[in-house]
């Protein structure tokens, strides 16, 4: 699961 | 990266592109509220400051940066170069009604108390609320020439197929973010008025006007 702190979107 | 990321990242991308262009090609910016404007530089500078920390893939430094500049574009189109065809005496909305709330909530509810952390959260609940000037300007004015239509209409898409997006991931990935996506609803949940208004008469080759 993607930690959410990643910030992978725009 | 799924569908709707991308077709929400490219709605974004074409909503800029339609503006940049409207001011340029009309040599105006009537009808744009430049308050919206501003608070998008903000939005896009607080959020992307990751650029330096943060890695993502070359796709998303690209967009982050076209995002910051072409938004200190826009302003500097709107502010400097046509600032004689700026409709300011429309564009009154008081920003620190949205600033403030937006700060402390920033401040109250993020998924951690850091620098970097807190100013990506204000971005987001920044971008959920900046187009209000902006709708607030049109309902001042009672309408809306086409072109800022479908400006409009694009950007008021992006964060919808976001919505759609977060829906993916979450069944497929498990990822969710809860700030982002109530973030998303209330930011879409803002265009409602306005995607009807689309429909009904922007898309029938009427101007977007409202009901006196």
């Amino acid at each position: 699961r993607q930690n959410e702190l990643d910030h992978d979107e725009l | 990266m799924n569908v709707f990321r991308l077709a929400g990242d490219m709605s974004h991308l074409l909503a800029i592109i339609i503006l940049l262009l409207k001011i340029w090609k009309t040599r105006s910016c009537a009808g744009i509220s430049g308050r919206s404007q501003l608070l998008f530089a903000l939005t896009y500078t607080a959020r992307y400051l990751d650029l330096v920390t943060n890695w993502v893939s070359l796709y998303n430094t690209v967009m982050k940066v076209f995002f910051i500049a072409t938004s200190y574009a826009t302003i500097y189109l709107m502010y400097l170069k046509f600032k004689a065809t700026y409709d300011s005496n429309h564009d009154t909305f008081r920003v620190e009604f949205l600033l403030l709330p937006v700060t402390i909530l920033a401040l109250v509810l993020n998924h951690e108390f850091s620098f970097m952390e807190i100013l990506w959260t204000f971005s987001i609940y920044l971008e959920a609320v900046a187009i209000l000037p902006q709708l607030f300007m049109v309902s001042k004015t009672g309408e809306a020439e086409s072109i800022t239509s479908h400006y409009l209409f694009a950007l008021g898409s992006y964060r919808l197929l976001y919505i759609f997006n977060w829906i993916w991931r979450y069944y497929t990935e498990e990822y969710y973010d809860l700030i982002a996506i109530i973030a998303g609803v209330v930011q879409t949940v803002l265009y409602c008025d306005f995607f009807y208004l689309y429909f009904t008469k922007v898309l029938k080759g009427k101007k977007l006007q409202l009901p006196a």
